[in-house]
């Protein structure tokens, strides 16, 4: 696993997340159940809680764009960059964005799992760069596995625990 | 579907290194720095996803670039 060089880690445990706007690939309920789910992974092994808002500026804003949306990093059409997202700081940071160009799916294998892509995302949301292990879901390339017996890979609970600690409940 | 033409080879590994790897923007008048900073940039690469570092363009390393992929760059920007 790897860190971004410097202090990039939220100073606490309960963050918000706020979903600005939605795909049409899915229904609002499926991209609601993805991003909870997906921000759970990471919950389930550390001590911070996330809670959704409805307005007003989260720690994580969560978009669908497509192209050139305004951060410096454009979108590329279909396939290639599927998102992004920031590590902790103010302003910007945490906030993670879907290419809208793509197609994202909850359960078909057409397309791309939003579940995994998210999950992935959040991880820099909290701090992790990208992994060099090919097993790791902070690897940079996306690889399909099932959501309902997806279990985060030790090498991401090592990266995350390092930052935030275990989640002392489980 | 026909094979990337070289130009669309060098193409798509320049805009891979530059938003990924931090290859800066190409110049025609430095082209020599250019060619060199990018063999730099692919050994970078080929070193991360665990490639054979040859820092020259083969056919793995493009497979690799043209999968889907987080647009976040693997090196500290």
């Amino acid at each position: 696993y790897s860190t971004f060089q410097g202090d990039y880690k939220w100073k606490k445990q309960d963050l918000t997340y706020r979903i600005e706007n939605y795909t049409p690939d899915m229904s609002v309920a499926e991209v609601d159940d993805s991003i909870k789910r997906a921000l759970q992974v990471w919950a389930d092994v550390t001590p911070l809680k996330f809670t959704r808002i409805y307005s007003g500026t989260a720690d994580i804003m969560i978009s669908f764009v497509v192209g050139d949306h305004r951060d410096g990093y454009p979108f590329d059409g279909p396939n290639g960059f599927l998102a992004h997202a920031f590590p902790p700081f103010e302003g910007i940071g945490g906030d993670a964005h879907f290419d809208d160009d793509e197609r994202f799916f909850y359960r078909s294998t057409q397309g791309y799992n939003l579940f995994l892509v998210a999950a992935h995302e959040f991880g820099h949301s909290l701090g992790l760069e990208h992994s060099r292990d090919p097993g790791a879901l902070m690897y940079p390339t996306y690889v399909y596995r099932d959501m309902d017996t997806f279990v985060l890979p030790k090498d991401d609970v090592d990266g995350i625990q390092s930052l935030y600690g275990p989640n002392k409940d489980i | 579907i026909p094979p990337p033409s070289d130009t669309d080879r060098e193409s798509i590994a320049e805009n891979y290194l530059t938003k990924l790897y931090g290859l800066p923007k190409h110049t025609s008048s430095d082209v020599e720095r250019s060619s060199s900073a990018m063999s730099l940039r692919l050994k970078e690469m080929q070193q991360f996803f665990g490639l054979k570092i040859t820092g020259k363009l083969d056919d793995n390393t493009l497979e690799v670039m043209q999968k889907p992929r987080c647009g976040v760059p693997d090196v500290a920007a």
